[in-house]
């Protein structure tokens, strides 16, 4: 039984039986179009397996990749000095050499949305990391800022197009060193923001969870018979 | 004129029965989120020359069928699904990564004989 179980575990593109250690959460769009899919083959109506249409992309597999970064230490915070850092790392290993990325989609929930506790407004920033750790340095050293983000308000998901780069790490897992995220208070707000600052900061610390959604089209499984279809 | 099957009742004929699969059995709840099970089915009875024309069958199975029936040295037309559908399945790996991928042919929707 244990070699047929391989066998079939292999059919489905793994090489082993999984044990997860941790569970993420099944974000919105993978359960909608799971269950879109189901509809669909219950009711009959044919379907394109290689083309995401609720993405708008060419794909036959969707991987939800967790952060397996690390925050990095904050001092005595102002508002002159980072509200929270973190290196974002993404393991891309899963994805299989003949698989072709057509999206990767990183997604910063920054807690759940509220009327009442807007928060100040904060500046973020991407910055990919191009170089390893200095040595005696526990963190890489930050490259050129990628993306430049004011948000109105600390809460909600945000997301990021990051095809290109997730296509230079797949294509070279060396140059996979992760994103630098950093999160600023915006000035100039009222009085209170001194008051405010720490609570806004450890909340944004607990509740901050990032992910890459990444999408692959592989030639050979999306071969002549779904193209028929389509 | 109806034709009398030889040797096979009708219960016995080739067709569609149903079986679900549920992930609990196979100890595979652990890491697949969804769905819990599906109903799979499977083919199974007899393809006779006398209804192989009838059973849904390919123009291989009844040559074959009629082969047989010459020389029963080639085996018989066997019970097999002439028509399958995809399903999705959503599951954990081991990187600890939520997966959600199409699988082509994986519920036998008709059987025939082939």
């Amino acid at each position: 039984f244990q070699f047929r179980e391989y066998d079939f575990l292999q059919f489905l593109g793994l090489d082993q039986v999984p044990s997860p250690q941790k569970f993420q959460p099944v974000p919105y769009v993978l359960k909608k179009i799971f269950q879109d899919r189901e509809a669909a083959a219950a009711t009959g109506v044919p379907q394109d397996l290689c083309y995401v249409k609720e993405l708008g992309v060419p794909g036959n597999v969707l991987r939800l990749l967790p952060d397996q970064g690390f925050f990095l230490s904050s001092k005595k915070l102002s508002q002159a000095s980072p509200c929270l850092q973190k290196l974002l790392y993404f393991n891309l290993s899963a994805i299989k050499e003949k698989e072709q990325l057509t999206m990767a989609q990183l997604g910063l929930d920054l807690g759940p949305r509220s009327y009442y506790h807007l928060g100040p407004e904060l500046e973020l920033a991407l910055i990919l990391v191009q170089e390893p750790p200095e040595w005696g340095q526990a963190s890489p050293k930050p490259g050129k800022i990628f993306s430049l983000h004011s948000v109105p308000s600390p809460q909600g998901a945000l997301y990021f197009n990051l095809l290109d780069v997730a296509k230079d790490w797949n294509d070279n897992p060396r140059k996979n060193l992760g994103l630098f995220l950093e999160i600023l208070v915006k000035e100039d707000r009222d009085s209170r923001m001194d008051f405010q600052l720490e609570d806004t900061c450890a909340r944004l610390r607990r509740s901050l969870l990032a992910s890459l959604l990444v999408v692959t089209f592989n030639p050979e499984q999306c071969s002549s018979s779904s193209r028929k279809r389509r | 004129a109806a034709i009398p099957a030889l040797g096979a009742s009708y219960k016995n004929l080739c067709h569609r029965h149903q079986l679900f699969i549920n992930f609990q059995d196979l100890g595979w709840h652990k890491w697949i989120i969804a769905p819990k099970g599906f109903m799979a089915n499977y083919c199974h009875g007899d393809c006779p020359f006398s209804l192989t024309t009838s059973l849904n069958s390919s123009n291989y199975a009844f040559m074959q069928a009629l082969m047989h029936a010459v020389d029963p040295g080639v085996p018989q037309a066997v019970c097999v699904p002439t028509k399958l559908s995809p399903m999705s399945m959503l599951y954990h790996d081991n990187d600890d990564n939520v997966i959600l991928r199409h699988y082509e042919d994986m519920v036998v929707d008709e059987c025939g004989c082939g």
